[in-house]
């Protein structure tokens, strides 16, 4: 669906941030300092991609606007993933 | 997902849990039962017995807490995460976590109901993971459903049972079996009868039970939700649902209840009158929007009304038996939903496509559901 309900669209900052916290918690996306960017996006895409494959998402791998609705979703705080 | 190396079990089937604290949101006594009745979900199934303690370290020691309570695992406010529990082990093995910062019902369906999340944490609590499977008790979003009528689904049966074996002590009265743990809805399924179907945007919606697939024209693969995954407000087991591509609304019918859908925002509270029909019709059995016409058709056993959603009046001279406007449709239509000229009639596991009020074909209602 094109989602449009919400008063005011988060910034896309936000999401990602969000995202990356969810992913985290959730997905054990590792916490990354050394400063290789394109070694952190491939990883935030796969990760991504597992979050959409549990949740029966279409497996795209970006922060699409349905990946992010669910990620809203009030949840339980347990991985969905084995540590 | 697959490379589990683990699992975390309890080594004895009698356990204990002790209640810390209590949220404000609900009494101690209400509190107690929540907590009581989500063992009871696990006990019910399995040799595990719970026995309540007061003081001391029980294996379950269940608390609501907000924020950072130095478990590592910050709870974040109200929404979000509504609470956690830690896999079976000596220490905070076991223990289940509730987040304060939310609010906790008892039976209504204000805020996320107690027992309900409870239950889900003490799946955690006895060594299951999450599962993928929508309506699971142990999915790990939150989804409401009558807690008085909740019957512990199948896939969690099976999970927990593997375990800890079944409940050996309490054999089955075939006079009175328990209830058989629900199961998904088989999307093919040849007897397949649905209760509703709508497009929605370019995708097609099919309702049955407390779920729906979904079809999207460029995804190959057919996606099981919950209903109320998607719209929390929305019953289960609907009579009708049909879509006005004119103004973007999806209408979803239950009794004499009308929601109206504009993507995932229920944005209008009707009832069945608002489409004309009398009051003496409490409930039908599908409906379609006529997109040539401009008429919402409303089915009801062998007949059928039409609504002219423009003028915002009935027709005149209905009811009119179906098979007058649609011959050879001499059976009950129990869904109905139209595409590119083709009106399609659901009776039961079979669809009468329509085109020009011409039976163009006979399928099986499963055949949309790329079996």
């Amino acid at each position: 669906f094109r989602a449009h309900s919400g008063p005011v669209a988060p910034s896309e900052t936000d999401d990602h941030e969000f995202a990356k916290n969810y992913l985290k918690k959730l997905y054990n996306m590792e916490e990354d300092n050394t400063p290789s960017f394109g070694r952190k996006v491939n990883e935030m895409s796969l990760k991504l991609g597992e979050m959409q494959e549990f949740f029966g998402l279409k497996v795209t791998g970006t922060l699409d606007a349905e990946t992010m609705e669910m990620m809203k979703k009030p949840r339980c705080g347990v991985p969905d993933v084995a540590a | 997902l697959k490379a589990r190396a683990l699992t975390y079990k309890w080594t004895t089937n009698s356990l204990t849990y002790r209640i810390e604290n209590y949220t404000p949101d609900m009494s101690v006594a209400e509190v107690d039962d929540s907590i009581q009745r989500a063992l009871q979900v696990w006990a019910r199934v399995t040799p595990l017995k719970f026995k309540r303690i007061y003081s001391g370290i029980a294996d379950i020691m269940i608390s609501f807490v907000v924020g950072d309570h130095r478990d590592g695992s910050p709870f974040d406010g109200p929404n979000g995460f509504l609470a956690h529990a830690f896999f079976p082990g000596v220490g905070i093995g076991g223990d289940a976590h509730f987040d304060d910062d939310e609010t906790f019902s008892f039976r209504s369906t204000r805020g996320y109901n107690l027992f309900l999340v409870a239950a889900h944490e003490f799946g955690h609590s006895l060594g299951l993971e999450h599962s993928n499977v929508p309506g699971a008790l142990m999915y790990p979003t939150y989804s409401y459903t009558n807690p008085d009528t909740f019957v512990l689904p199948r896939d969690d049966v099976k999970r927990i049972q593997a375990l800890y074996g079944s409940n050996r002590d309490k054999p089955v009265n075939p006079d009175k079996p328990e209830p058989t743990p629900p199961v998904n809805p088989d999307a093919c399924d040849p007897n397949l009868a649905l209760d509703a179907v709508t497009t929605l945007r370019g995708e097609k919606l099919f309702f049955k039970n407390r779920f729906f697939w979904r079809i999207h024209p460029q995804l190959t693969e057919t996606d099981q939700y919950l209903i109320k995954f998607f719209w929390p407000e929305l019953p289960d087991n609907i009579d009708a649902a049909f879509e006005n591509p004119s103004t973007d609304l999806v209408y979803i019918i239950k009794g004499q209840k009308v929601w109206a859908l504009s993507g995932y925002d229920v944005v209008q509270r009707l009832s069945l009158s608002s489409f004309g029909l009398p009051d003496t019709v409490k409930k039908i059995d599908a409906a379609v929007y006529d997109v040539d016409t401009e008429k919402a058709l409303f089915f009801l056993g062998k007949s059928y009304y039409s609504y002219d959603v423009n003028g915002k009046v009935m027709d005149r001279g209905f009811p009119k038996p179906v098979e007058q406007s649609f011959p050879g449709m001499t059976t009950k239509v129990t869904a109905a939903f139209q595409e590119n000229g083709n009106t399609y009639l659901f009776s039961g596991p079979d669809v009468f496509q329509y085109n020009s009020g011409r039976l163009v074909n006979v399928l099986k209602s499963n055949s949309f559901l790329r079996c």
